[in-house]
């Protein structure tokens, strides 16, 4: 474990807790894409299959279990609690989020380390979660006010792999033969995804403006 | 038995 690391797992882990404290304190779950949910419950699902057959730390098993249950109750409010549902707006939030589930397994059964039931999915869901926030991005450009937590939520969130990226630079750099390809291609992508959203979150910050990104 | 990836990070 490294400083990056932690700092990244602190970040994604700031980024569940404020979206839950928005949905479970307000009742609301407006401006938030279900689509991008669901997106991330599957790849939760998918790249932790391991934690019952493997165990590293208990750090890494209660984070694993902190970051499924966090994500599956999310679905759940936003799905079927009578009065956050209600908040959800359906209209607006309308991307093909399957279009992505296929195109990432299909490249999974394509580019993988090993050949094998739970590398060939836990590389599925590197693929999936570098494409989840798509559904998120898109309805934040349709929502013209961005409320201050759903704006933090995909901060943070977009924030934790970069900090991934320090951190496998690091692990490059400190340990032979520290070197995953699809891993860092797929973090890269991930990343440079948020780049606009973080330049108008930088830009409403700093000129102290309500954030909202060009249609 | 190819030494799997060590997958110690989430």
């Amino acid at each position: 474990m490294n400083i990056f690391r932690l700092a990244g797992d602190m970040t994604h882990l700031a980024s569940v807790l404020v979206l839950l404290l928005k949905i479970h304190t307000i009742k609301s779950c407006a401006g938030v894409s279900l689509k991008t949910q669901e997106l991330y419950a599957i790849v939760f699902a998918t790249r932790y299959l391991d934690i019952f057959t493997s165990f590293y730390s208990i750090y890494n098993t209660l984070m694993k279990l902190i970051f499924l249950g966090s994500s599956f109750s999310i679905v759940w409010y936003m799905r079927y609690h009578k009065t956050v549902r209600r908040t959800y707006d359906r209209e607006q939030d309308t991307f093909r989020h399957w279009f992505l589930v296929l195109p990432c397994l299909l490249l999974a059964l394509l580019i993988h380390e090993k050949f094998t039931f739970l590398e060939v999915l836990w590389t599925f869901s590197l693929y999936l979660e570098a494409v989840a926030i798509l559904p998120q991005l898109v309805l934040l450009q349709r929502t013209r006010n961005i409320d201050n937590l759903t704006g933090q939520y995909v901060f943070l969130l977009g924030g934790y792999r970069g900090f991934y990226i320090l951190n496998w630079i690091y692990r490059y750099l400190t340990e032979p033969h520290f070197v995953h390809w699809i891993t860092w291609i797929a973090g890269l992508v991930q990343t440079l995804l948020y780049a606009d959203f973080f330049y108008y979150y930088f830009q409403s910050w700093k000129n102290n403006k309500k954030l909202q990104l060009p249609a | 038995l190819t030494q799997s990836y060590k997958k110690d990070e989430l």
